[in-house]
Parts: structure tokens; C-alpha cells; sequence
């Protein structure tokens, strides 16, 4: 462990734990994209299936447990608890056109041909492009809440951190892992118009209108 | 540099 994954674990977290907050305190799914947390969802679900195979620490197993429940129980609140608020109208993008591409790429290019890598490898390209139909969701209805902003925000750190986690572990400890890498680049990529925007407007008290 | 075969990150 190092401090840019520490961080960005807790950035993570803390992106989580804002999402869930919004949701209960103004009972309101306004805003949010559905289909990125069935995303997320799936991105957790194929990641830890190795929660029962192999321990690693109790900060990882419960880190696991965390990340794979509160996906779900977002999802629920999107779909099911405050459904009336859910603006699916605006949520529109065609995740198939996500799921399969990444399907196929996991199948083809990974690091060992055996269910529980490919399943990782399926994980890692979709959550590289899982916030897609979040910031797609933004760009239609033109303006997201701050708090969603400070969430997206919290979010898209997290993997820059890992980024900087990878250089450190290259140099420190040798580990280097390519499909983690890439994914990652891309994944914060995504994120740099709305990091300028972010930083631009948010932090000024203005909202975010990405160009609709 | 192979990536470490058990995965310690989340």
C-alpha cells in the first residue's frame, strides 16, 4: 500500500459515500445517471469474485464488501426507492454498445485465458468507460448539481491517484500491470473536461453546464 | 514485470 492508493481508495469512498448522501437527504435520484451504477454494479460484481477465493487484508476484504454493496444499494435507490425521481428521460445512452465492445476486448486481450482473470480484465475496460453514460446524462440535460459535481469529481480522482499508485509500485516495487494502466489512462481521460470545468466553475460556486 | 498474480487492489 502507498499513499496515492490509500488516497485514492478513500476518494473512492468518499465519492460513494456522497452519491448515497444526496440520495437520502434530498430523496431525490435527480440527476443520476442509472445506468452508470448498473455499471458500477457489474464492475464490482466481476472484480471481487475473488473475495471468497483469496484473502488479501481485512482494509481489502471489507473495502470489497463496501464497494460491491453500496453499488447495489444505489442502484436500488435509483430503480426502485425514489424510482418517481429518476429522470430517465435524459438518461438515455446505449450501454450495449459499452458491454459488448468490452466483452469482447476482455476476451481477447488479457493476461491469462481463465474465467476469473477475464472476468477481472471485463471489469477493469468497463469501468473505464462506465461513467460515460453519467457525463452523457450531464451534457443532455446541460447542468449537473453541485453535489453531483463534487461526486464526479471524487470519483475521477480516484483512478488519477491510481495512476500515480502504478508509477510509484513501477518504480518501488516493480509491479507493473499494462491492461490496469491503460484502462486507467483512459478512464481519467473521460474525466478531463469535466475536471476543467470542475475547477473553473465549481470551485467558484458557479454549476457545471458541460456544452449540451 | 508481470502483474502480481493474486490482486491486492481494489
Amino acid at each position: 500500500m502507498n499513499i496515492f492508493r490509500l488516497v485514492g481508495d478513500m476518494s473512492h469512498l468518499l465519492a460513494i459515500i456522497i452519491l448515497l448522501m444526496k440520495m437520502w437527504k434530498s430523496r431525490s435520484v435527480a440527476g443520476i445517471s442509472g445506468k452508470s451504477q448498473i455499471l458500477f454494479a457489474i464492475v464490482f460484481t466481476t472484480r471481487y469474485l475473488d473475495l471468497f477465493t483469496s484473502f488479501v487484508s481485512i482494509y481489502n476484504t471489507s473495502m470489497k464488501v463496501f464497494f460491491i454493496g453500496t453499488s447495489y444499494v444505489t442502484v436500488y435507490f435509483i430503480y426502485q426507492h425514489f424510482k418517481p425521481t429518476y429522470d430517465s428521460n435524459h438518461d438515455t445512452f446505449r450501454v450495449e454498445f459499452l458491454i459488448v465492445p468490452v466483452g469482447g476486448l476482455a476476451f481477447l486481450v488479457n493476461h491469462e485465458f481463465s474465467l476469473l482473470e477475464i472476468l477481472w480484465t471485463f471489469s477493469i475496460y468497463l469501468e473505464s468507460v462506465a461513467i460515460l453514460p453519467q457525463l452523457f446524462m450531464v451534457s443532455k440535460t446541460g447542468e449537473a448539481e453541485s453535489i453531483t459535481s463534487h461526486y464526479l469529481f471524487a470519483l475521477g480522482s480516484y483512478r488519477a491517484l491510481y495512476l500515480l499508485n502504478w508509477i510509484y509500485r513501477y518504480y518501488f516495487e516493480g509491479f507493473f500491470d499494462l491492461i490496469a494502466v491503460v484502462a486507467g489512462c483512459v478512464q481519467t481521460i473521460l474525466y478531463c473536461d469535466f475536471f476543467y470545468l470542475y475547477i473553473t466553475k465549481v470551485l467558484k460556486g458557479k454549476k457545471i453546464s458541460l456544452p449540451a | 514485470k508481470k502483474e502480481a498474480r493474486v490482486k491486492d487492489e481494489l
